[in-house]
């Protein structure tokens, strides 16, 4: 059996279960930043 | 505490104005420019003033970001890549002034100034991180911290001359906040841990680019700390969701390092092996199946392979953890050197096992540390004195000796558990070509060929053909050692009971057979 | 023996467990490690391309972040010296290509322009580009809209599909406005 402190680290590994770590969270943001911008419709693709 | 009035609110004006000079143009050529004028800022505002104001302000500093990020994810306005963009910003932007002030800190010949103000930084980290975990709990999100160390993982890792020189004092530096942020400590934490150890920058510097392989004893004791973590949960036979994904993404980090550093592994294996529990199986044979790069494995299952003839078996293995320590109390270890040498005193064997059973609670009777340096301890010693004597270990030299009497006593006085862990000490030798993967293999063999009771011979082919049913790998002395038990009739391996006691045990060992001969 | 989880019938009961209750033997018996989503034979480093221990793909080039020189960084340097852009020297596929890698820049609306000019037209509600198919004349043609087969882009698949559309004309839009200062050519 786990003991008191094993079953609240065990908990709280199982809450931080449900938002892990994004493979892109390593990597630097990339800006695709428009090089010229200008406003477009908004029916055409955006991002 | 007691943080002087008004520096919580000019640290706030302070990074505010540091992101908006870092993402402004007029920043310069990595932030350089920008930088300048901050730090002449900070003067103005008196935070360089002293020691104790320059901590306050990272720690707020860092306070305020995690607070950033928190907020942004309470929101839950955005989609997830835009609120992970948004904690981003501020987060690579504060990054980005902490790497600043470690290359510009001190002298330009000097480092010590630069890595005591990395340590403080990462350990400031680690701590506002330890005092988050501790007070949310199970609402912790690594996110912030996580972010923090990547980033400067990379900043501080960029191809330059100032940071190159300074590179291993950096990595130590990362290793021992690591270590304080390990899975024990901070288990909410515990996947961008794994993340962070398993970086490609992070592993190509520890165990690839620092010099004389520096980094390894780090990245071994990291490791090891992060098995020691799993090993009660992975104890119990099922695993739930969240302790599956830690083991699989463990899995997938041994296997990169079995790929490209093998010898790390082979170096290590001891210490490993010693925290990783028994019914990890697959898991140890990863790291015993490491073999270093140059090395070419005969195949196994060559028909009359003469493993005595290979050249390798002379060759010690290294084994870097300091396992002797653990043989405990000193007494003890007089009397087991002394044992070995002059079979004195006599009364050592009937009190060998009351050594390494230390408690009747089920599960937690033996001091499997204690085994496993004890077995490989008395092994590492047989194998001199042979060698000593001009001889290799075989079937015939490895008998009628001290070690072997140690070995004989351990295995028939030990109850089954004792048996059990005893056999794992030793099958946990049989690695790839080297003095100690041959001296085991003649070992287990000789226990099995001379023992009193067919339960021993049961347990010594329980403990090997669990290591084979599992999926690969499988370490080159496990194979070589089953496949002569199973092929040489001295053992009469087949007509043994436990063959045959159940169809599916009789179907497996018909099964291994074929695949083996 | 017989009831002592040491043995063998100790070991029996994993790989009865494991006909019944895999993950119950997850542990002891292992899972084939080749499915983890490494290549185990790659004569190249793993930890080069090791995206993350819960990825089960290694990354791919334009996952990974690399130091490239300043000196890399010409577009701010040489931009205004570049010749003007000829969309109508160009294909479909990079119209298309530079139409939804460019969203918010002019780029987009020349490259929308251009594919107006080879009788595409962007469908406002459908979000899609759509085109006759040659020598398919729609089976309705009223003043308001008309029906058939038409060609549309699929952007998921990258290619054209068929599909049966009702085209409101209204819902079409007209030919894409570029601001004149735009360093391009339209003809």
């Amino acid at each position: 059996t786990l003991s008191k402190e094993q079953r609240l680290q065990q908990s709280v590994m199982e809450s931080c279960f449900h938002h892990l770590p994004l493979p892109s969270d390593s990597e630097r943001l990339r800006n695709y930043l428009p090089r010229n911008p200008c406003p477009t419709p908004t029916y055409h693709c955006q991002v | 505490f007691d943080d002087p009035p008004g520096l919580r609110e000019k640290t706030e004006y302070l990074l505010r104005e540091w992101v908006n000079m870092y993402y402004s143009p007029a920043g310069g050529k990595d932030s350089t420019k920008a930088f300048s004028a901050f730090v002449n800022q900070m003067h103005q505002q008196g935070i360089l003033k002293t020691d104790d104001l320059i901590t306050r302000f990272f720690r707020l500093s860092i306070e305020l970001c995690v607070d950033v990020c928190y907020r942004a994810l309470a929101e839950q306005v955005h989609s997830q890549a835009l609120t992970r963009a948004k904690c981003f910003q501020t987060l690579d932007a504060f990054v980005r002034l902490i790497a600043l002030l470690v290359k510009h800190s001190g002298d330009a010949t000097n480092p010590v100034t630069k890595i005591n103000l990395l340590n403080k930084v990462l350990g400031i980290v680690a701590g506002v991180l330890l005092q988050d975990h501790e007070v949310r709990q199970t609402e912790f999100h690594q996110l912030a911290y996580h972010r923090i160390f990547s980033m400067l993982l990379l900043e501080l890792n960029a191809p330059e001359q100032i940071l190159e020189a300074i590179n291993f004092q950096v990595m130590s530096a990362f290793c021992n906040a690591l270590h304080v942020l390990r899975p024990s400590k901070a288990p909410g934490f515990v996947y961008a841990w794994l993340e962070l150890i398993s970086h490609r920058i992070f592993i190509a510097r520890m165990l690839g680019m620092l010099p004389q392989q520096k980094g390894w004893p780090m990245y071994a004791g990291l490791l090891t700390g992060l098995f020691k973590f799993m090993t009660p949960f992975m104890r119990n036979a099922e695993l739930p969701k969240h302790l599956a994904l830690l083991y699989k993404g463990t899995l997938r980090v041994l296997l990169v390092l079995l790929h490209d550093f093998p010898e790390f592994l082979c170096d290590y294996h001891y210490g490993f092996c010693d925290v990783i529990p028994p019914n990890c199986i697959q898991m140890r044979n990863l790291i015993l199946s490491a073999f270093p790069r140059n090395m070419r494995l005969p195949d196994p299952f060559t028909p009359n392979l003469k493993v005595d003839m290979l050249a390798d078996i002379a060759h010690h293995p290294r084994i870097l953890t300091n396992y002797v320590t653990v043989i405990q109390p000193a007494s003890f270890k007089k009397d087991l050197d002394s044992y070995i040498k002059t079979r004195s005193p006599v009364t050592f064997l009937s009190e060998l096992r009351s050594h390494i059973q230390v408690s009747q609670e089920p599960g937690q009777r033996y001091n499997v540390s204690l085994m496993n340096a004890l077995v490989l301890y008395v092994g590492m010693q047989a194998i001199n004195y042979i060698q000593s004597k001009g001889s290799t270990p075989s079937m015939s030299t490895i008998t009628h000796s001290s070690h072997m009497d140690i070995y004989q006593n351990l295995v028939v006085d030990l109850d089954t558990e004792g048996r059990y862990l005893f056999l794992n000490a030793i099958a946990n030798q049989l690695r790839y070509p080297n003095s100690h993967t041959h001296y085991f293999s003649c070992t287990l063999l000789y226990l099995f060929a001379e023992a009193n009771t067919e339960a021993i011979q049961e347990q010594i082919t329980r403990v090997l053909l669990e290591r084979l049913i599992v999926n690969r790998p499988h370490p080159w002395g496990l194979l070589i050692t089953f496949i002569e038990l199973i092929r040489n009739h001295h053992f009469k391996f087949w007509s043994h009971e436990f063959v045959h006691c159940a169809p599916e045990i009789k179907k497996l060992f018909e099964s291994v057979a074929r695949s083996c001969m | 023996m017989l009831t002592d989880p040491f043995g063998m019938v100790g070991l029996l009961t994993f790989i009865r467990a494991a006909e019944t209750d895999p993950n119950l033997v997850q542990l002891a018996l292992g899972s084939d490690l080749t499915t983890l989503g490494l290549n185990l034979n790659s004569p190249e480093n793993l930890y080069s391309t090791f995206q993350s221990p819960s990825s089960d793909a290694p990354s791919r080039p334009q996952d990974i972040d690399y130091h490239v020189p300043q000196e890399y960084l010409t577009n701010l340097h040489i931009r205004d010296k570049l010749a003007p852009i000829k969309l109508s020297r160009y294909g479909e596929d990079l119209l298309f290509h530079l139409y939804y890698t460019h969203g918010g820049d002019v780029l987009q609306l020349a490259a929308a322009a251009e594919l107006y000019n080879r009788d595409w037209r962007y469908h406002k509600d459908e979000r899609v580009w759509i085109t006759r198919g040659p020598g398919m004349e729609p089976q309705v043609k009223t003043s308001t809209y008309e029906r058939g087969v038409y060609y549309y882009f699929d952007y998921n698949r990258w290619c054209k599909m068929a599909k049966d559309f009702h085209l409101d004309y209204d819902k079409l839009e007209e030919r894409p406005h570029l601001p004149a200062s735009f360093h391009h050519n339209t003809s």
